[in-house]
């Protein structure tokens, strides 16, 4: 279904993006 | 590219997520600046604290000289954290035009209030609650926040 392909494409972006986020070091510069 | 106040729209669904004492349902309940002062009380306590945050007035009603102030209180409060805690300074282009959303109730200008508030979010010390919080939301809204935060990243100026 190229709808839900689309779907869970678009939801990989998201979570790719918000785990990348979660990962990066807090902004604080000490 | 997102319309701008597709933005303000979307954020102001995050912002409701704080489950704020102040209500926070649309762009005029938000130009006081009472519960964006809030939510950036449970955003960083330390940083607005209870001194802070009391020194945003709640009995605001159509007092624009009030709100005109609480808008400022909370811009130079939003300003200092991101200058004294994440070491960065706002670019030009992403600080508002609080006059507008004083006088008018501007969404866009207010959008970008809410879009630098998302920025301190993302960026604190609890910033894994809060983003998994936005990873809740519905995926339009995340799409939009993403774009938003990835605005604020590439405007970064350290």
């Amino acid at each position: 279904d190229p709808n839900m392909k689309a779907g869970a494409t678009s939801e990989g972006v998201l979570a790719n993006f918000f785990n990348s986020l979660l990962s990066k070091k807090t902004g604080s510069p000490g | 590219p997102q319309s701008e106040l597709q933005l303000c729209d979307s954020l102001i669904i995050w912002l409701q997520t704080f489950n704020t004492p102040a209500p926070c349902q649309d762009v005029k309940q938000l130009t006081n600046g009472v519960a964006m002062a809030q939510v950036l009380h449970q955003i960083d306590v330390a940083w607005f604290d209870e001194s802070w945050l009391s020194r945003i007035k709640e009995d605001v009603g159509d007092n624009w000289r009030i709100k005109a102030s609480n808008l400022k209180k909370v811009l130079q409060g939003i300003t200092s954290y991101y200058s004294e805690f994440l070491g960065q300074q706002i670019s030009e282009e992403l600080i508002p035009d609080l006059n507008r959303i004083t006088e008018c109730s501007d969404s866009v200008e207010l959008g970008r209030l809410l879009q630098l508030i998302l920025g301190c979010a993302v960026n604190c010390e609890k910033k894994q609650e809060h983003i998994q919080n936005i990873m809740t939301l519905e995926e339009s809204v995340q799409h939009v926040v993403m774009t938003a935060i990835q605005e604020l990243m590439s405007k970064e100026i350290l």
